[in-house]
């Protein structure tokens, strides 16, 4: 017995359509329908069940792993104390609404948490992280709108440390990664906090808004280049996109998708799972 | 860029003359793949390239001393068409107070945009209008419009209680009362798939019969941007779209699937996170920033 080693023209049109569909972008899905075809020439496959396992199999090892120096998990132990992680991304994705629900997460799993508001350019950024802190229970280092954001960053980090927290969540304001003075800004408040706690910021994560299309990627590129993102946070998940960009820019960057956001309530972030989030492409 | 790249595709066809279905399909390949890069939604880009096709079928381009110039310049002029004019009008009521409603998906922009348009007003066309803080859900959201309204020296109308048609509706009476020109009413973050959000919505546009309801996008919208526009358009029927962070690099393609698929004008565009950071909408700019 000897299965099909190709796959018909009729199955790769249909999947490129759900995968640009579901912004997987044209270079990331020209590159899944060719690891298939590769797979399928070595393995073979009889009937279209096993076809659909071998596709998502495939799209799934494109998504990297977490890793246990940057546990995805709340309740897994920190490499670091404090651990120091540091949120950024461009405008209205969602930053200060995930580091809210971070907080609870991980003060449900029993953490020491620490707010620093480094948004200190938007207007009433400082009192919408404030309030998160409070509906989290979690103490929060602010200096108010227009405060120097590296200063805030650097008391925030050294504040963890004095105060034993086991994790620092640091807020940041939104900006576009094609300004070069704020992703400078944004590398002189990483630079800063490095300074007090060696090896910080341990996480720098970058929040993706699951609506945005192919320019996710030039947002991965460039604040990587400005800040080397460890980690991803995928929003908004509780709308009709797909977030399918993730799948290009885990592969091409190396770095997992952490989380996502399901909705605007402080409950609603869960950790990523990888063949969960690539049935529901298909779903 | 797209032209370049068509100049590639005919490369294979030097010393065809005449265009037939054969030769033209790298071409229209190209085209596609320039327009989904650009996140132009797939049925959208499927349809927009078979336009093309249909038009320079035995229209001479390969016969042209530089067909992939001329080819690029049949898309760029079949964008522009498809745009419509330049726009940045609002409507006015008959009897003041004008009501603008301003809707659309978290994060898109609204309330920075509705402090925008009050400045614009304001500025531009002599107004007086009036700010309403119908977001009653995001902390310290009516906190951020009424600090960005002290900026422009506008008032801003906000209650207690989390009710927003109450909001709206009262802003309406404040500004009648005060002879206030103009109501501008932000308001929450919201999915298309919310029900009971939707519903809000609609409950504000029904209590207070707006003159102008503008929809709200982020430039960066990938595929699901149609799925959002047709939802806001079924329940609204908005009047037009404000496509938001065009100071960024993203292409775009999200305004031409928008436009093909609910045919409403878009009338302005942000370019940056200050208030003075709006302007009219350019059809020819667009194009330009889709084909890349
Ligand atoms: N439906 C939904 N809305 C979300 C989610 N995460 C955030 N939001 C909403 O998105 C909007 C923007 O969230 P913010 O947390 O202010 O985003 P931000 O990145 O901090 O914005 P800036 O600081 O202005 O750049 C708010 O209305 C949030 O409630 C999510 O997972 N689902
Ligand atoms: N660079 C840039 N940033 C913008 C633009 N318009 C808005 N922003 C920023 O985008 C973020 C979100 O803007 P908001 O006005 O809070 O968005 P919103 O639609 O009211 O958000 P929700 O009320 O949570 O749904 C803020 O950081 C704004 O400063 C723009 O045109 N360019
Ligand atoms: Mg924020
Ligand atoms: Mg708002």
């Amino acid at each position: 017995f000897v299965g099909k080693d190709t796959v018909d023209d009729e199955t790769l049109d249909e999947l490129e359509e759900i995968l640009i569909t579901s912004d997987v972008g044209v270079k990331t899905t020209i590159e899944i329908i060719k690891r298939i075809e590769k797979r399928v020439a070595r393995d073979k496959f009889v009937g279209q069940a096993e076809l659909q396992a071998l596709l998502r199999e495939e799209i799934v090892t494109l998504l990297q792993e977490n890793t246990a120096d940057k546990p995805a998990a709340f309740d897994a132990p920190l490499p670091n104390k404090p651990h120091v992680v540091l949120i950024v991304g461009v405008n209205g994705v969602g930053k200060t609404t995930t580091i809210g629900k971070l907080s609870y997460m991980y003060k449900a799993a029993g953490k020491n948490v620490l707010l620093g508001a480094a948004d200190t350019f938007r207007a009433a950024a400082v009192d919408q992280l404030k309030i998160w802190s409070e509906r989290a229970g979690v103490p929060i280092i602010e200096q108010g709108q227009n405060a120097d954001p590296a200063a805030v960053a650097f008391d925030t980090t050294a504040a963890a440390k004095s105060r034993g927290s086991d994790i620092a969540l640091i807020d940041t304001a939104g900006r576009l990664h094609n300004k070069k003075a704020l992703m400078d800004e944004l590398s002189k408040i990483k630079r800063v906090m490095s300074k007090v706690v060696e090896g910080a910021p341990h996480e720098v994560i970058l929040v993706l808004d699951a609506s945005t299309g192919q320019n996710a990627m030039q947002q991965a590129k460039a604040f990587t280049q400005a800040v080397d993102i460890t980690g991803l946070a995928l929003t908004k998940l509780d709308g009709t996109a797909k977030g399918g960009i993730v799948i290009g820019i885990s592969h091409e960057l190396n770095v997992p998708v952490k989380y996502i956001g399901l909705g605007e309530k402080i409950e609603d972030l869960q950790v990523f799972d990888k063949k969960a989030f690539v049935n529901a492409l298909f779903g | 860029n797209l032209s370049s790249n068509l100049d590639k595709a005919f490369q294979s066809l030097k010393g065809e003359s005449r265009i037939t279905d054969v030769n033209i399909a790298e071409t229209v390949r190209e085209i596609r793949r320039a327009l989904l890069d650009a996140d132009v939604n797939y049925e959208v880009a499927r349809q927009f390239t078979a336009d093309i096709k249909e038009k320079v079928m035995g229209s001479g381009v390969l016969t042209s001393v530089n067909p992939g110039q001329q080819f690029t310049k049949i898309v760029y002029d079949e964008l522009v068409e498809t745009f419509g004019g330049e726009r940045s009008d609002i409507a006015q009521a008959h009897t003041p107070p004008t009501v603008i409603l301003i809707a659309g998906l978290q994060g898109s922009g609204k309330t920075t945009f509705s402090g925008k348009l009050a400045r614009y007003l304001k500025q531009e066309h002599k107004r007086n209008p009036l700010l309403a803080a119908a977001d009653v859900y995001r902390p310290a959201a009516v906190n951020q419009l009424k600090t960005l309204a002290s900026q422009i020296d506008v008032p801003v109308y906000s209650i207690e209680q989390k009710d927003a048609v109450r909001v709206a509706k009262e802003a309406v009476s404040m500004a009648k009362s005060l002879a206030m020109d103009t109501v501008i009413i932000d308001t929450a973050g919201r999915l298309h798939v919310d029900e009971e959000m939707m519903n809000e919505v609609a409950e504000i546009k029904k209590a207070v019969n707006p003159d102008e309801i503008l929809f709200v996008v982020d430039s960066m919208t990938g595929q699901d941007a149609v799925n959002t526009a047709k939802e806001f358009n079924e329940r609204l029927n908005f009047n037009g779209v404000v496509l938001t962070k065009l100071d960024g690099d993203t292409r775009g393609g999200a305004a031409l699937s928008i436009k093909t698929v609910v045919d409403k004008p878009i009338k302005f565009v942000s370019t940056g996170e200050k208030l003075d950071a709006i302007s009219p909408f350019y059809p020819d700019r667009m194009a330009q920033r889709i084909l890349g």
